[in-house]
């Protein structure tokens, strides 16, 4: 079962002002991400069974905790996966969604099973790629997207142009 | 082509094409036009001088002049134009990154930048800011917010509740910024929105401010008993600037919503697909 308890906890002793203003020694500061991380992992948990529960399906939920710097097991190893966009504000958005991704073609279908413009770039200095594709979540609600493979079709991975005269 | 630029529907962004700095923000929609420098410049962190023995750290940021050094005058750029997406990577150094981002529907322009480890080897503590330069006659007014919420105004060298005896032109001039920083004449505001609360100010007019990263070599006697000083090399920190540029009349309702987005983003979870149903139904 899952658990927010910790991280509210985690929350609380993180309203100190070293914890906001990093006011404290090293070693503090990395007890504060380590309580703060320790205290995500339940609340994954508890996300995935509610994600289960409105979904209908038991998943094996994963959470991609270094998106921000292009890592992810899942996305770049699975041939076909299902990616849920949960949306906590109270109107509908629009979000660009981009996953590390091996290089591939890809196919993007919405909640509704209809193909959605994707398309795979080339991530600066370095040859990773990421998938882009456009999600519409509703309000307070989820939405499901499947990605899968497109077999022999290498995408035409848009690969940065160098720009200026001197090398990358 | 000589000229780099990315656009989508709403927005275009125009680069030296020499130098590969940011120099143009337009609002395609509004017709607005704004020449914005941005470029990131770094203070060297004040070990006392003559003045005053104080030094800058964890608690206090004192730069040891007032003018920062640029990280780099030019960029080296790649360009990425796809249906969705149009980016411009810019490389100012070794430790220090930007990819400028236009995706399709956009009506702001994201700067992911990418600083760190902050090399110390010259003996030199650093404070890494992003600054954007407009012509933008603001007066000496620039505003930062207050946990999101209410929006102050703050003016250069100046307190409303006290007769302020300006010591630090700097560091005297810097607010906290949780969600937002803007500055605007008559017509036209710019707005960034960030990420994370960082420190911010408008130190001329039509400039504004935001330090991203902070490496120091000395303590500064508040009671920490350490310099920021990350153990190892030290941190590389990436994060998120998000320019708008609106009318200064309706810009609230442009920074307000998108500023929602950010502070309350969709949470991305991935399924290998094919679960079994939850229920017997």
């Amino acid at each position: 079962s899952g658990d927010s308890a910790p991280l509210n906890e985690a929350m609380a002793v993180l309203q100190h002002h070293d914890a906001v203003s990093g006011t404290s020694r090293q070693h503090v500061a990395d007890d504060y991400a380590r309580q703060l991380a320790a205290g995500w992992g339940p609340c994954e948990v508890l996300l995935s069974n509610a994600l289960a529960r409105l979904s209908g399906f038991k998943e094996n939920f994963t959470y991609c905790r270094n998106l921000n710097i292009s890592v992810c097991p899942l996305s770049q190893t699975a041939k076909n996966f299902q990616v849920i966009i949960y949306n906590p504000l109270g109107r509908n958005i629009d979000w660009m969604v981009r996953l590390p991704v091996l290089e591939h073609g890809f196919v993007v279908r919405d909640p509704n099973d209809t193909v959605v413009p994707s398309d795979v770039v080339t991530l600066p200095s370095s040859d990773g790629q990421e998938l882009l594709f456009p999600a519409s979540v509703p309000a307070l609600g989820f939405s499901t997207y499947s990605v899968s493979q497109v077999p022999g079709r290498r995408p035409y991975a848009h690969r940065p142009q160098p720009r200026s005269p001197w090398t990358w | 082509s000589g000229d780099l630029t990315i656009q989508n529907e709403h927005i275009r962004a125009r680069f030296d094409p020499v130098t590969g700095l940011l120099v143009e923000v337009e609002n395609l929609d509004q017709n607005l036009l704004l020449p914005v420098r941005q470029a990131f410049y770094w203070y060297n962190a004040s070990v006392g001088n003559n003045l005053s023995t104080q030094v800058s750290g964890a608690y206090i940021f004192r730069p040891s002049r007032q003018e920062p050094w640029m990280v780099s005058h030019w960029a080296q750029t790649r360009l990425v134009k796809t249906r969705l997406v149009q980016e411009v990577h810019q490389n100012f150094s070794a430790w220090c990154s930007q990819v400028v981002r236009l995706y399709r529907g956009q009506w702001h322009l994201e700067l992911e930048w990418t600083v760190g480890p902050i090399p110390v080897g010259d003996g030199w503590g650093k404070e890494i800011i992003s600054r954007f330069d407009t012509a933008l006659e603001t007066k000496g007014l620039f505003y930062t917010d207050s946990n999101g919420r209410e929006i102050l105004e703050r003016r250069r060298d100046y307190r409303p509740t006290w007769k302020l005896n300006q010591t630090e032109a700097v560091a005297g001039n810097y607010y906290p910024v949780n969600s937002r920083i803007y500055i605007r004449d008559g017509t036209m505001q710019l707005t960034v929105l960030t990420d994370r609360s960082q420190g911010g100010s408008s130190l001329k007019d039509g400039s504004m401010e935001l330090m991203v990263h902070r490496k120091l070599l000395k303590d500064d006697s508040r009671g920490v008993g350490e310099a920021l000083l990350e153990d190892g090399p030290g941190r590389w920190v990436r994060g998120r600037h998000l320019v708008l540029l609106d009318k200064a009349r309706t810009a609230a309702s442009g920074h307000r919503l998108q500023a929602e987005k950010e502070v309350l983003a969709p949470q991305v979870v991935l399924a290998p697909g094919g679960g079994a149903p939850y229920g017997l139904k």
